[in-house]
């Protein structure tokens, strides 16, 4: 099973 | 005061197009050397973006930065109203209320206004990290519009697998399992080539439903490119000649 990551986790609020 | 006037129309008529399904309201950056634009979908699990130069429009004036907060939909409305052989120019003025937008047929003599009202926006902005990515994959756009159209019939999900050698499309499903390989392929036939830069091979998986979405934009371009690295977001970009880029951000799903 997967599930979908969200892009928060992967960039920076800038 | 912002003026900018595209002779070739249609491409911003395909680009409102092809973003209007992924973000609903839009801030759209201003700057002298240029407009870009920076969203996320409302799950945040993909992002637009957006780069235009000024060197790719007939005239291009903007004294300062300016925001122009833009709800999509109705941009994509007014869109409409253009022919596809219009020249469309832009403007706003400073602390503007709303967009000038300009369709002209030389030809016809057809000229159509409308001033699109602003709104105010507040949204939030990604910093996207400079990426060395470790595969890159440059497809003809219409064989990886259709490869992904056709996989989402058959499931949900693709596995996107890249090494020297191919980059493969995997799906499972009810129906069954299956791939599309793709080996590197330059041939005279510059639209048939297939180029994979490969340094790390990378396996991951996406939802196919956004990158049909992403693939609206394969009128824009003869190729897509895509840049894979294992921990981070695919990219699917698009070059538009002469005048910028559109790319899109997508995270992976992620097994349990």
């Amino acid at each position: 099973k997967t599930n979908q990551a969200r892009l928060d986790c992967f960039f920076n609020q800038g | 005061m912002f003026e900018a006037k595209l002779t070739e129309g249609l491409i911003l008529k395909k680009i409102v197009e092809s973003i209007k399904d992924i973000v609903t309201d839009v801030n759209i950056d201003i700057s002298p050397s240029g407009i870009s634009l920076q969203a996320m979908d409302s799950s945040h699990v993909a992002l637009v973006s957006l780069n235009l130069s000024m060197d790719g429009f007939e005239h291009y004036r903007a004294d300062t930065n300016m925001v122009l907060g833009v709800s999509i939909a109705n941009l994509a409305k007014v869109m409409k109203l253009a022919d596809n052989n219009d020249q469309i120019t832009l403007q706003a003025d400073q602390e503007a209320t709303h967009l000038k937008i300009i369709f002209e047929n030389p030809k016809t003599e057809r000229t159509t206004e409308f001033n699109l009202n602003l709104i105010t926006i507040d949204s939030e902005h990604l910093a996207i990290p400079e990426t060395e990515y470790s595969s890159v994959v440059t497809i003809n756009s219409g064989e990886f519009s259709k490869i992904c159209k056709e996989l989402f019939s058959l499931s949900e999900t693709v596995q996107i697998t890249t090494n020297t050698d191919y980059v493969q499309f995997s799906v499972e499903g009810e129906v069954g399992s299956g791939q599309v390989r793709l080996g590197h392929n330059d041939s005279e036939k510059k639209e048939d080539q297939t180029i994979l830069e490969v340094s790390e091979s990378v396996q991951q998986q996406f939802a196919i439903r956004y990158l049909n979405m992403f693939n609206k934009a394969s009128t824009l371009s003869s190729f897509t490119r895509l840049c894979l690295h294992q921990e981070q977001p695919l990219v699917v970009e698009f070059k538009i000649d002469n005048l910028g880029v559109l790319k899109y951000f997508l995270a992976p799903k992620i097994s349990d």
